[in-house]
């Protein structure tokens, strides 16, 4: 099942 | 201080409505070279960020300023623009009131409360992409649309050197495949097969502002956000929406 990831999950 | 003025004020509108698809407010961030603003949606799924270049503007004066709208009270102002009108906005600060002025065959001026939005910081994170697309925005719309007829998530694919926007729902599917040479792509440099799936409703929302005509550039890789970017009315708008990932 595909779940929607956060955006600021991809601020480094 | 802060005064710019726009040649058509419909332009501008249609910016307005971009990001108040997905923002409740924003801070727009004046400076002497133009305004900017970045900020992610209520949820956190998507990102917009906006630069309006002074070039952008018919005449533009500023020093440094965070100005806080309310972009639903915006909007509704910026749906009240005419066809000719030119509009200038400046910053009253006395009054902490942007005022918004449609000038056309009468001069209608509002005066639009400032919010205490606190610039956001956010830098668009500078993420390396494997594929990036061209296309034009009517032919990816079109795609969004079929795609929505099956399910409220889609995915966007490259494989084999083609482009990809697929969506399968309990019963049925959809597909949109582009190939290199079709009249809907610009120019594709791909790099590598790739897929990720996004909510559809947020895609709707990020390209509802262009232009069939408008050229979109789409970056996309494996699981990683898409990023969509295009100019209107001198404008680069620029949204990053997270994918929906296997848990």
């Amino acid at each position: 099942k595909k779940k929607q990831v956060k955006i600021s999950d991809f601020f480094k | 201080m802060f005064k710019a003025v726009i040649s058509e004020a419909k332009e501008f509108k249609k910016i307005i409505d971009a990001a108040s698809n997905l923002l409740d407010e924003i801070c727009f961030e004046v400076s002497e070279d133009g305004i900017k603003a970045r900020a992610m949606d209520p949820s956190h799924v998507a990102l917009v960020s906006m630069d309006i270049p002074k070039e952008a503007f018919e005449e533009y004066e500023a020093d440094v300023h965070d100005i806080g709208i309310d972009l639903e009270a915006f909007k509704k102002i910026m749906n009240r623009a005419k066809a000719k009108d030119k509009l200038i906005l400046e910053l009253d600060e006395e009054k902490n009131k942007l005022n918004v002025i449609f000038k056309g065959t009468a001069r209608r001026k509002f005066a639009l409360a400032l919010y205490d939005v606190s610039s956001s910081n956010l830098q668009v994170p500078d993420i390396e992409y494997p594929n990036e697309i061209l296309i034009k925005a009517g032919a990816f719309v079109d795609a969004l649309k079929d795609a929505d007829l099956v399910n409220d998530h889609v995915a966007l694919k490259v494989d084999d050197g083609k482009f990809i926007i697929y969506a399968k729902g309990d019963l049925n599917e959809s597909e949109t495949i582009f190939e290199e040479d079709s009249e809907d792509i610009i120019s594709m440099n791909i790099g590598e097969n790739a897929r990720s799936t996004f909510n559809l409703e947020y895609l709707k929302d990020m390209t509802k502002a262009a232009s069939s005509d408008d050229i979109l550039k789409i970056c996309i890789g494996t699981d990683m956000p898409v990023k969509i970017e295009y100019d209107i009315g001198g404008a680069n708008l620029t949204f990053l929406l997270a994918p929906r990932i296997e848990s």
